[in-house]
């Protein structure tokens, strides 16, 4: 070990391991983590063949996909040994199954865990979660949820694929009527997924009932053949998360049965009749919940980010700060501390407030279960902005470390590029930041106007009431 | 709002000035709408003052939550980590105020005075922190084969490893590489 971290480590004032302990969230996440990591570790399958910084768009492709499903797997096979695979813990797994940090890149199953399990259990009534999320968990089939279109993506009311009711034979037609209609982005739509929940503008009756979500075959789960009327491809290279696989995909005049539309929220029966959610921010629920994920994702890039710079500038000697010593750490330098012990902060501050982030959502799940609603609005304005906020400063946080490191930090060996990779690509996805702080805005006036009238707020928002209910005196 | 340089003062600053500003933006709305603008009109050209205090109402998220559970952690946690964790902690509150210091002189009590104080803070907030650095890192528990890194790597033989990836790439694999007799001899002897 080199003596500069040695005599680093000699100086520690805490307890590493009741602090891990903390950080991981108690003592038997931290075993489950470690026995996870051992695991992986010790599977010759999933090292790299070749570094994936030196192979070409195809080969990390393939590459990826042959990980990914070693992955799943491997951590099923020793999930099902301890605990059973189901809806209930699967989320426990998503570090594996859709963080970027085994795999060292974007996962082109990632989607399928992070948004198309989660969509069937947020989207389906009990029956379709019946006919698909036991198929989907143990990949019988692998999904992804299609949204974005070429022409919109935030603007959820201007998506164009259409989705409209045949009441003579009972299904649903899916059409893109125009190229700008054409679905582009969702992750592993490519050539991964075979089927997916397709957001689409719903008609019944010649009425328009707004984007709703259908469960949709794409692909021969034989042969992998897109079914007819299905135009599918990959969208090309990326700035960076390119093992993600994203996809585009058409429709022409494409048939499901009525029941493929996920009904655990809005409903159609037979004649056309369309019954509204109770809430229609509960459409949304699987994008709060990626928002959600987001967050604790993109802090862990930070968390890795620091490490790595703070590391490295223990180790790297520049410059004297006294001329008649030696060359000192970098990280002796003041300049480099406010460049980084702020990143190594800021990590464990968006970690801690994605974690109460989690907390509400679930609370908020449970009011659901009883049909109130009451806090959605509110959990949806927060997640929109801590999805941006977090996004923003870990991509901005990664390259201030990046940066720290000097010429070295610029190879791609470092692992930066695809730490900044992944954080740019959550600023981009998932709803475009500026949009997402509009939309937590847009609340906030609400909110501000309903204080003013001494009305009761919600948790998060009730410090305003103090400042609405008295002139300002400054 | 009364400044003072306590930490829970400060995320609460962060409340006053998104309040503070959302009374503001509300008021802007409200003129443009008078001035005979529609609402959406009105929202749309109030836009700049919505996105930025939505994102100040955010960090003021952001440090409570991280303010709590850091509170709530040293209640059970021995003494040197609870003193290690809240200076992560102030380090963070100082390092987001310095960042909306324009607001914090609009909206509170804060001087220019407070303002030096708040800097010093923060400087010693990263002294304390440095002799510690390395081992809150290690503590994230992130194993080589997660971070993925040369430069990152626990052992810290970085230079080394930076050479055994280098020696992996695929241009080192022959000593000549095609192009020499495709271009670069034909343009040293002047026969491209």
């Amino acid at each position: 070990v080199n003596k500069d971290l040695l005599e680093e480590r000699s100086k520690c004032t805490f307890d590493k391991e009741e602090f891990t302990v903390w950080w991981v969230g108690g003592k038997d996440r931290l075993e489950e983590k470690r026995n996870r990591e051992q695991f992986c570790m010790s599977q010759p399958e999933f090292r790299d063949k070749t570094p994936l910084h030196y192979v070409s768009h195809k080969e990390l492709y393939e590459e990826t996909v042959r990980k990914a499903t070693a992955i799943f797997a491997k951590s099923k096979e020793m999930v099902q040994k301890k605990h059973g695979f189901n809806a209930g813990n699967f989320v426990n797994f998503l570090d594996v199954l859709c963080g970027d940090g085994f795999m060292h890149q974007a996962n082109p199953l990632a989607v399928h865990f992070s948004m198309f399990v989660p969509g069937i259990i947020g989207h389906g009534n009990a029956e379709q979660q019946e006919r698909w999320l036991d198929r989907a968990l143990n990949c019988k089939i692998l999904g992804t949820y299609v949204q974005t279109e070429l022409g919109h993506g935030t603007f959820l009311r201007g998506l164009e694929t259409t989705a409209t009711f045949d009441a003579e034979t009972d299904e649903i037609v899916i059409n893109s009527p125009s190229l700008t209609a054409y679905k582009w982005w969702p992750g592993g739509l490519g050539l991964t997924a075979n089927h997916c929940i397709v957001m689409a503008q719903l008609y019944s009756n010649g009425r328009c009932h707004g984007v709703n979500p259908f469960m949709v075959q794409i692909r021969d789960e034989d042969t992998h053949m897109p079914l007819p009327g299905i135009e599918i491809g990959e969208i090309g290279n990326k700035l960076g998360y390119n093992g993600v696989n994203n996809g585009f995909l058409g429709f022409k005049n494409f048939r499901i049965p009525r029941t493929n539309m996920l009904m655990k929220n809005a409903k159609l029966s037979h004649d056309g009749t369309y019954q509204k959610p109770i809430s229609s921010v509960l459409n949304y629920g699987t994008m709060v919940f990626t928002r959600v994920l987001i967050a604790l994702d993109t802090s862990q890039l930070l968390a890795r980010a620091a490490t790595i710079a703070i590391r490295y500038s223990c180790v790297r000697r520049q410059s004297v700060i006294d001329p008649s010593k030696p060359e000192v750490q970098v990280i002796d330098h003041q300049t480099q501390q406010g460049k980084l012990l702020p990143q190594l902060a800021k990590a464990i501050a968006l970690k801690l407030s994605a974690d109460n982030l989690w907390k509400m959502y679930e609370a908020t799940q449970m009011d659901l279960e009883v049909g109130n609603t009451d806090r959605l609005p509110e959990l949806h304005a927060i997640s929109c902005c801590l999805k941006a906020v977090s996004t923003a400063d870990s991509a901005a946080g990664v390259e201030v470390c990046r940066l720290a490191c000097g010429g070295h930090g610029y190879l791609t060996s470092t692992n930066f590029l695809n730490l900044y990779g992944s954080a740019t690509a959550a600023v981009t996805y998932e709803g475009e930041n500026t949009v997402l702080y509009l939309q937590t805005a847009r609340y906030l006036v609400k909110v501000w106007n309903q204080a003013l009238k001494g009305q009761q707020l919600m948790p998060t928002v009730r410090y305003l009431v103090q400042y609405a209910t008295k002139p300002n005196t400054r | 709002f009364a400044w003072s340089d306590s930490i829970p003062v400060i995320i609460e600053a962060f409340q006053a000035v998104t309040a503070n500003r959302l009374r503001l933006a509300n008021e802007h709305i409200q003129q443009r709408i008078n001035a005979g603008r529609t609402p959406q009109e009105a929202i749309n050209e109030t836009g700049l003052e919505l996105v930025r205090l939505a994102e100040i109402h955010c960090r003021g998220f952001i440090l409570q939550s991280a303010y709590a559970a850091i509170e709530q952690a040293c209640q059970a946690a021995s003494q040197p980590l609870a003193e290690v964790l809240r200076e992560i902690c102030r380090l963070v509150v100082y390092d987001e105020a310095l960042r909306i210091t324009g607001d914090l002189l609009r909206f509170t009590t804060m001087s220019d005075n407070d303002l030096v104080e708040l800097q010093r803070k923060y400087e010693s907030s990263l002294a304390a922190i440095r002799p510690n650095a390395v081992s809150i890192v290690d503590a994230f528990d992130y194993p080589d084969f997660i971070l993925g890194s040369t430069l990152g790597v626990y052992d810290g033989n970085v230079y080394e490893r930076l050479f055994e990836d280098a020696m992996k790439s695929p241009l080192n694999q022959e000593p000549v590489n095609r192009t020499f007799e495709l271009y670069l001899k034909p343009l040293m002897r002047g026969k491209l």
